[in-house]
């Protein structure tokens, strides 16, 4: 093995510090990675206000990026993910990329007026998304 | 959810002066009745309106009755008390309740409320529609909530004794006996602090819910002795204590997809990867020692 690693450095021409960024290039993650985005309402905005008492103001929140084609780890992605991206690269360009997604919300609290005119408190699930993922 | 809660409804109905205090104890869940199923069609209208096209279908369905003021403004102090700022509800112990549904009288029902005082007694006619909770909520708690307005000024601090007898007027047969339900509690506060006071009547409403009653009619009498319990009581009105027609308080646990759950939250928690070490592994130290534990654990 030492012999062919003589041999490979004799044959890699040196690189120029220029053609190296090239190289690296590959490697770096996306710029416009996956990941989570700020969004704040109010349910004036919506003209909701009318019958959403509380809150006044809520972050929904959302996933926006591209998917890195190293998804497994960073994202707790499944194996199809790659799969798909394989797929896409590989063997058919009408096939997706993987896209992000949330992958855990919390819930909210809403206080509203009903049409009959009672006040209901009520608890959603899924309503903030926290976090991302590429699926 | 259709266990018992652990409360049961040995408790005696208490009264919780609110909204200070956090509603706190459990009662028997109730199954909604299939009757239910058409209050299931009125989907939550947060839901309703994300599934219609946009805000517009809702602003034409804005709600037709303004809701009472009191009511809006203990509600608002039941959301700070439940949630955060931005919304996000609060986990604390005994709040089992993902739902709290408040029903003033109805009055367009023609029914209203009659209000008479005599003699110190309070009574006042009532008729709560609950078309609105769906078949999916079941029933934790429910208690009358009265607020005080007190047209003249009294002692800061005071102690009431009163009964509360409920009868529910069943239109459908006069045959069948009215349920009746009385209870006696002391109350002790300060009227000018506390202007509101939750009376439980869940052993009272749970045969009514239980039988699909979508209308709950009552008649409330109130009475109140003013004094000091210990010392020999008078019957006397206490001092142009107006009593306003009482709200009804559904806490409810809505089993639904889009409800949040806290037993789910608590369940994610337990899907974490945190392995449960069972007792018999030699991490864990029956004396409680930790340190030994942890020095027999670096061994093993």
């Amino acid at each position: 093995s030492r012999q062919r690693r003589n041999e490979n450095v004799k044959a890699a021409p040196p690189t120029s510090p220029y053609n190296l960024s090239e190289y690296f290039k590959q490697f770096v993650f996306p710029q416009n990675e996956c990941e989570l985005h700020n969004f704040r309402l109010s349910f004036s905005q919506l003209k909701w206000d009318k019958w959403i008492i509380a809150p006044h103001r809520y972050s929904p929140q959302y996933c926006q990026g591209d998917c890195p084609r190293a998804v497994g780890h960073r994202y707790g992605s499944p194996v199809h993910t790659m799969v798909q991206n394989l797929i896409y690269e590989k063997l058919d360009p009408s096939v997706p990329k993987p896209s992000c997604v949330p992958a855990e919300y919390s819930p909210l609290s809403v206080l509203t007026i009903e049409p009959d005119g009672s006040i209901v408190y009520k608890e959603y699930e899924d309503m903030i998304a926290t976090k991302c993922t590429c699926r | 959810p259709h266990s018992r809660g652990r409360g049961g409804s040995d408790k005696a109905p208490g009264v919780f002066a609110a909204p200070e205090d956090a509603p706190s104890e459990l009662n028997p869940v109730l199954q909604l009745p299939k009757g239910g199923r058409r209050g299931y069609a009125l989907l939550p209208p947060l839901l309703k309106v994300l599934s219609d096209q946009g805000p517009r279908s809702w602003d034409s369905k804005a709600p037709r009755l303004q809701p009472d003021s009191r009511a809006l403004r203990y509600m608002k102090r039941l959301y700070k008390m439940s949630a955060t700022k931005e919304g996000i509800p609060k986990t604390h112990k005994g709040h089992l309740y993902n739902t709290v549904r408040l029903f003033t009288p109805c009055l367009e029902c023609g029914h209203g409320h009659r209000d008479l005082v005599k003699g110190g007694v309070h009574s006042v006619d009532l008729l709560f529609n609950l078309d609105r909770v769906t078949a999916l909520e079941h029933l934790l708690k429910s208690v009358l909530l009265y607020s005080f307005d007190t047209s003249v000024p009294i002692s800061s601090s005071m102690t009431f004794i009163c009964h509360l007898s409920i009868k529910e007027h069943d239109f459908a047969s006069q045959v069948c006996p009215s349920i009746s339900h009385s209870l006696a509690f002391s109350l002790h506060f300060e009227v000018s602090k506390r202007k509101w006071v939750e009376i439980d009547v869940t052993s009272f409403l749970q045969p009514l819910i239980a039988t699909n009653r979508r209308n709950i009619h009552m008649a409330v009498n109130f009475t109140c002795l003013m004094g000091d319990p210990q010392q020999s009581t008078k019957l006397e009105n206490p001092v142009n204590v107006t009593l306003v027609p009482p709200s009804l308080l559904l806490y409810l646990n809505d089993t639904s997809e889009q409800a949040h759950h806290r037993w789910n939250s608590l369940g994610h928690r337990s899907k974490s990867p945190v392995r449960v070490r069972p007792m018999n592994s030699p991490l864990v130290d029956h004396t409680g020692d930790k340190r030994k534990g942890n020095s027999q654990g670096k061994r093993a």
